[in-house]
């Protein structure tokens, strides 16, 4: 009965145990879709989940889709905006065409916070925070950028070998246990098509590369579903995206995760800066969580559609 | 838990490289303890700096010597945060 009567208020910002709590209710109101999974720990030892959204039982690596959140801790609505849509695709499969056809084809893997620990400190001791909570050895700063942790042109542009600094790279690619994971993860399974990372904010929509202004293979085909995913994004409230490459839209930035998975054959990686251009920053209310996780969901759903129906 | 009492964020705009060089000698002094929350960048978007009000008044008088335009987008954060914070509070009951 409380199942059913479901009390997760997807309009509040909520602790780690909640968004976790809630991400195996969701996988137990629709056993036959979802399953939480276990992909690793983070440095203190928390556990990264993801939730499985598949309508086979597993048989065989089917293409994939992942779907990225909380890398950066402060970005809340990063974390508010995947949890919710976690629930959206549940609720949503077999009675929305697009998700019941996307998922009949492919698997989505969704990581609501794929920063555990630093969301946590968040919530106890510094609400700005951005990094993990990694030990430098020789360094009293704490942390690393985990989006600079990636193993493409690690430590090149962008990025600073400062343990001090907020982009902090890291001693070597992957050093992050909470990034290692996911790379693991996605290396092991081999069979991704779409790799979507969620930050905030700024109201943008970017693709590869950020390492350099060199100009990714696909980026025309790229540009264009971005292009249409924030048309669609727009259509609810009048959001409007800025559209590009990461490294001439917003900076240059090596090791990040959407030029990792590009450059490891997941051709649609693409970035979302969620709400807002800057008013609220990071401290977005949590009355505007809804509202943007619904226009969001329709800027994945464009970009989702464009790669079930272009599976290669 | 850290607080922000008084702190402010500051939206910065500049307008080419010269500017942008400037700006980030003051966000990498590190007795000002700036946090950067947007990073320069030579694409003419606005750099947004979180400035702990005791760094208010250098800041200002930098920003003012160097000609550079800003506005202030948070006046009190930890107004913003004691909010946020509350909320949550209500909600976790």
């Amino acid at each position: 009965q409380e199942r059913s009567s479901n009390k997760f208020n997807y309009g509040a910002y909520h602790s780690l145990e909640a968004i976790y709590r809630e991400m195996d209710s969701i996988a137990g109101d629709f056993p036959k879709l979802a399953t939480r999974v276990k992909i690793g720990h983070s440095f203190e030892h928390r556990p990264m989940y993801v939730l499985k959204f598949s309508t086979t039982e597993g048989r065989r690596r089917r293409p994939a889709i992942w779907l990225n959140a909380g890398i950066h801790s402060r970005e809340w609505i990063s974390q508010a905006t995947a949890i919710w849509t976690a629930r959206k695709i549940a609720s949503d499969y077999g009675k929305d065409p697009a998700i019941t056809t996307i998922l009949e084809k492919m698997d989505i893997f969704l990581l609501p916070v794929a920063n555990p620990d630093g969301y946590v400190y968040t919530q106890t001791r510094n609400r700005l925070w951005r990094k993990t909570r990694s030990v430098n050895p020789g360094s009293r700063c704490i942390g690393v950028d985990p989006n600079r942790n990636w193993n493409a042109s690690f430590a090149g542009q962008g990025a600073s070998d400062n343990p001090c600094s907020e982009i902090y790279h890291g001693p070597h690619a992957n050093s992050e246990v909470e990034v290692k994971s996911v790379v693991d993860f996605i290396q092991e399974h081999g069979n991704f098509k779409c790799f979507i990372d969620l930050h905030s904010y700024s109201q943008l929509l970017m693709y590869p590369y950020g390492y350099t202004v060199k100009k990714a293979p696909d980026a025309d085909e790229l540009d264009e579903v971005a292009r249409c995913a924030a048309k669609a994004l727009a259509s609810l409230s009048g959001t409007t995206y800025q559209v590009g490459p990461t490294c001439t839209t917003v900076y240059p930035a090596s090791g990040s995760s959407v030029d990792w998975a590009y450059d490891h054959g997941i051709k649609y990686a693409f970035t979302f800066e969620l709400r807002d251009t800057g008013h609220y920053g990071f401290l977005l209310p949590a009355n505007q969580i809804i509202p943007t996780a619904e226009e969001t969901w329709l800027g994945l759903k464009t970009i989702m559609e464009h790669v079930r129906n272009n599976l290669y | 838990r850290e607080k922000f009492f008084g702190d402010q964020v500051f939206r910065i705009n500049v307008r080419n490289g010269d500017e942008i060089s400037k700006l980030s000698q003051l966000v990498s002094s590190d007795n000002l303890k700036l946090n950067v929350w947007k990073s320069p960048s030579t694409f003419s978007r606005p750099v947004d700096v979180l400035v702990p009000s005791v760094s208010l008044q250098p800041v200002k008088s930098f920003l003012k010597s160097q000609g550079l335009e800003y506005s202030v987008t948070i006046k009190d954060l930890q107004a913003l945060l004691d909010n946020e914070d509350e909320e949550m509070q209500h909600n976790e009951g």
